[in-house]
């Protein structure tokens, strides 16, 4: 462990309670993509079958059971409890030319042709992509919740930290991932143009608007 | 081997 990967940890843990908390408390999902929810609750599923087969620490099952509950707890709240705030015309990309995709590419490029290995790299390659469904929908209202950008930016800003986190496993422990390296720098890329719109305007106080 | 490794990652 090392201080790239806690922090890193710890922003992706911030940003799943932020977003759980903001529908729970305004029992609203006004601007929130359910299909992007849907993909990260995929993404944990897949990425975290070895939870109870293999004991890695305390700290590692206890995240994966709190990330896997959040998620499944936010796509409830999003498709059961508050249904009726969910904003499907908006949140209209097709998922289909994500998971296809990504599922092909998991069992042409991997480490390891076994099924937990070809569902961990599906999961790796879909969490890349996962957020797009949301940041098109931002991109058709035109606007977002001052708190969703926060979610937003923790979310974003947990993978950054992780490519410093690879840094830093190659240099001290001669390990890396090509697979995880290569995914996270795309996943990282595309939230850039937030980062811009979140550092100059969220943090000057402006509500993120983009022109129409 | 190696790569098993990164699975300790979240």
């Amino acid at each position: 462990m090392n201080i790239f990967r806690l922090t890193g940890d710890l922003s992706h843990l911030a940003a799943i309670i932020i977003l759980l908390l903001k529908i729970w408390k305004s029992r609203s999902c006004a601007g929130i993509s359910g299909k992007s929810q849907i993909l990260f609750a995929l993404v944990f599923t897949t990425r975290y079958l070895d939870l109870f087969t293999s004991f890695i620490s305390l700290y590692n099952t206890c995240m994966k059971l709190i990330y896997i509950g959040c998620a499944y707890a936010t796509v409830y709240l999003i498709y059961a409890k508050f249904r009726a705030t969910y904003d499907g015309n908006h949140d209209s990309f097709r998922v289909e030319f994500l998971v296809v995709p990504v599922g092909g590419l998991s069992v042409l490029i991997n480490h390891d042709f076994s099924p937990l290995e070809i569902l961990w790299t599906f999961s790796i390659y879909l969490e890349s992509v996962a957020i797009l469904p949301q940041l098109f929908m931002i991109s058709k209202t035109g606007e977002a919740e001052t708190i969703t950008t926060h979610y937003l930016f923790c979310l974003g800003l947990y993978r950054a930290l992780y490519l410093f986190n690879w840094i830093w496993r190659f240099y001290f422990e001669g390990f890396f991932d090509m697979i995880a390296i290569v995914a996270g720098v795309v996943q990282t890329v595309l939230y850039c143009d937030f980062f811009y719109l979140y550092v100059t305007k969220v943090l000057k106080g402006k509500k993120l608007s983009l022109p129409a | 081997d190696e790569e098993g490794k990164l699975k300790d990652e979240l």
